[in-house]
């Protein structure tokens, strides 16, 4: 079973 | 004042037709440098970053920076006004609440103006930082775009597997499976440059909704690497580029 993940998580925030 | 001239239209309709379904509205961030666009689609699973240098354009000024926030359902109304050929000027005082759209054929013996209302958009912007895939993959625009297609009639998720030997699609579902694998050819259409072998699994919906990027660029890069969003970009002619970063589904 997968889930989908958040883009924010991968990249930081300005 | 910013003030920017686009010999043709036609570039600007495929960039706008490119963001639309992903994105309903977005902010482009116009500096001397040029126009950048960066925005996540509204269920923050993936995010898009355009470039487009300033010597995209026949003509550009930029006297101090500035962001036009645009609904891009409107922009695209706009578009549809005007022909493929004809130049297209985009300008905008410097505290604008509007920006104004001019279309002038060919032939220069018609001109049209339109003027969008600017949205206020409180957009908050990532930074993206450099990364080393493992896999990048250059194949035919037109060839992945048809992959994301035909995967996705067979399921909402689709596998995506690196390799020295190819690059393999695969979704498997209720009705059945589908398994596309492309190798490296001597034509050279498809070009691999692999360190390591890297599988991931994507949401199909996001990947055939980047495909509308595809009457930009013959050639679409693929970046892959363990753990990281995957990387498609198209190249916008020799001027810039529209990347697409999408999360990849984790186990649970």
């Amino acid at each position: 079973k997968t889930k989908q993940s958040n883009i924010s998580s991968f990249f930081t925030k300005k | 004042m910013f003030e920017a001239r686009l010999g043709s239209t036609t570039l600007l309709k495929k960039i706008v037709d490119a963001l639309r379904e992903i994105l309903s509205q977005s902010t482009l961030d116009c500096s001397d440098s040029g126009i950048q666009l960066q925005a996540m689609d509204n269920s923050h699973v993936s995010l898009v970053s355009m470039l487009l240098q300033n010597d995209c354009f026949e003509k550009y000024r930029c006297d101090r920076n500035i962001s036009l926030g645009l609904d891009l359902k409107s922009l695209s109304k706009v578009l549809k006004c005007a022909s493929g050929d004809d130049a297209v000027t985009i300008s905008a005082p410097d505290k604008a609440d509007k920006v104004q759209l001019s279309f002038e054929s060919a032939g220069k013996e018609r001109t049209a103006d339109y003027e969008l209302r600017l949205l206020n958009l409180d957009q908050e912007h990532l930074g993206i930082p450099e990364t080393d895939y493992s896999c990048v993959v250059i194949m035919p625009a037109i060839e992945f775009a048809r992959i994301c297609r035909d995967m996705t009639s067979f399921s909402e998720s689709v596998v995506i597997a690196c390799s020295k030997d190819g690059i393999k699609f695969s979704a498997s579902g209720e009705m059945g499976s589908a398994n596309i694998k492309l190798s490296q050819t001597s034509k050279g259409d498809v070009d691999l440059t692999v360190e390591e072998p890297v599988t991931l699994s994507f949401a199909g919906r996001y990947l055939s909704t980047f495909t509308r990027a595809t009457p930009l660029s013959e050639k679409v890069k693929i970046g892959m690497a363990a753990d990281v969003p995957l990387l498609v970009e198209y190249p916008i002619e020799d001027y810039g580029y529209i990347r697409y970063y999408l999360a990849p589904k984790v186990d649970d």
